[in-house]
């Protein structure tokens, strides 16, 4: 079963 | 001062629409160069980013930067009361608490005038760092749009598969399962029905189809839509206007 990421993970918050 | 005009109400009503749907509340920043916006839907997986140019407004002037805290519903519920071919014209004081829509129906000298009202809106703007992708994609986008939706049908994901000449959408549910495969392919009369690929790496990548659902609303802005696939990266599925584009981007599905 495959589980949602967030974008959270990816970019950083300016 | 913003006054933005645009040459038909019917552009920014498909602006709006393509990404209505998955958020709601949207700081567009008016600068001297265009307007542009970004937002994230509530479960943080997907980001919408907005430029709209300058050049594509009939005429166009902001002499300092102004925010427009935005519901997109209430700003829908004005543009459906404007005519498809009437001119839209926004405009904001520096310091506004509404903005004035201001459509025109030139040959009939028809004007109608609503204002609305601005919020405040406190959302966290994401800095999105110029990423490397391992395959890039260009086909249309009514293709596109067709292959989320029949596929969508099966399962609540879809994995995108891209190896050297090939691409495979494909569904994987209780119902069954199905799968769509793509070759690029030039169609010299009508450019933008080719299929173009560049991979560097091959990809095998899933995504909700909830979120797809929604990026394929984007179709009606563009008859391309260009796709950039990273493993270690959101993907990135992009309209052109014109001057500026839509943006989505969306995080992947990983196995647990």
């Amino acid at each position: 079963k495959s589980k949602q990421s967030s974008l959270n993970k990816f970019f950083t918050k300016t | 001062m913003l006054e933005a005009k645009f040459e038909e109400a019917s552009f920014f009503k498909r602006i709006i629409d393509g990404f209505k749907d998955c958020v709601q509340l949207v700081n567009f920043q008016c600068k001297d160069d265009g307007i542009i916006a970004q937002a994230v839907d509530d479960s943080r997986v997907l980001l919408v980013s907005l430029e709209i140019g300058s050049e594509s407004f009939q005429t166009y002037r902001c002499d300092h930067p102004i925010t427009l805290g935005i519901d997109l519903n209430s700003l829908s519920k004005i543009l459906r009361c404007g005519n498809n071919t009437d001119t839209l014209t926004l405009i904001a004081d520096d310091t506004p608490d509404s903005v004035l829509l201001l459509f025109e129906d030139t040959k009939r000298e028809r004007i109608a005038e609503y204002s609305l009202k601005l919020m405040d809106i406190d959302a966290d703007f994401l800095k999105i760092e110029e990423l490397a992708y391992e395959s890039t994609l260009m086909m249309p986008s009514a293709e596109f749009a067709k292959n989320v939706r029949d596929l969508s049908q099966l399962s609540d994901s879809l994995t995108f598969t891209i190896t050297k000449e090939t691409i495979k959408f494909q569904a994987d549910g209780d119902i069954g399962s199905g799968s769509v495969i793509l070759k690029p392919y030039v169609n010299m009369d009508d450019p933008d029905q080719s299929i173009k690929l560049e991979m560097e790496q091959p990809v095998d990548l899933t995504f909700g189809s909830k979120y797809l659902l929604d990026i394929v609303k984007g179709s009606a802005l563009s008859n391309k839509v260009g796709i950039r696939l990273s493993s270690e990266a959101p993907a990135l599925f992009q309209f052109d206007l014109s001057s500026g584009f839509l943006q989505f981007f969306l995080a992947p599905k990983f196995n647990d």
